[in-house]
């Protein structure tokens, strides 16, 4: 199957998102 | 006594593996048999997406700020991050020690670079620890199969790129098996550079 990826630039930018707070 | 599994909630982004955080602390004088680290280690919360992820992680201490004998241990749902685990009795971890004050940082990349799947090396990682300790402090990341050497080149290669080790670093591997045999997780290991 499909390995989601996400790169630890993505990863801080969802760091601000509401859905993380 | 398997908790829940937990699932991404609505908009956010689901990681490969879910994911659990775990810490333990124990006083440096008492030996540590399997059975005394078992009850000093405590499960915090598991994670299935990238957003439930930094809201757990954000409220936890900076393991820079803990004092004495303790660790974090992020591994796989279902995986306890003890070598006896089935996941873990044939595999082994990489171990890079860090001068104080480096923890907190290369922790966080650590552990990005794992839920975010940068490894790259199928079902092979189980989970990473950082331990802090009197005079240094350790990053380990653990893998399923220690004698695969394709699995744990790939892993100390990507460590190196993830962590932006210089290349002099020393790196050193010691597979379960020999910690089990000699009752420590860091002495005794296979220096790298």
């Amino acid at each position: 199957g499909t390995r989601i990826i996400y790169d630890r630039k993505f990863l801080l930018g969802c760091r601000s998102s509401p859905l993380a707070k | 006594n398997r908790r829940k599994m937990v699932s991404p909630g609505v908009g956010e982004h689901p990681l490969q593996y879910n994911y659990t955080f775990w810490y333990s602390r124990r006083t440096p004088s008492r030996p540590a048999s399997s059975q005394s680290y078992e009850q000093n280690i405590r499960q915090i919360g598991s994670v299935a997406s990238v957003e439930q992820f930094w809201r757990l992680y954000s409220h936890l201490v900076r393991p820079g700020d803990l004092s004495g004998h303790s660790d974090f241990h992020l591994f796989k749902e279902g995986i306890k991050p003890m070598w006896e685990d089935d996941s873990n009795r044939n595999g082994g971890k990489w171990i890079i020690r860090l001068r104080k004050g480096l923890a907190s940082r290369f922790w966080e990349n650590i552990i990005l670079a794992m839920v975010g799947e940068q490894f790259m090396v199928g079902e092979e990682i189980c989970g990473a620890v950082v331990s802090i300790r009197f005079q240094e402090d350790i990053l380990s990341i653990w893998n399923r199969t220690s004698n695969d050497q394709t699995t744990t080149s790939r892993i100390r290669d990507t460590l190196r790129r993830v962590l932006n080790l210089p290349t002099n670093t020393i790196m050193e591997y010691k597979t379960h098996n020999d910690s089990l045999r000699d009752n420590s997780s860091f002495r005794n290991t296979k220096i790298s550079l």
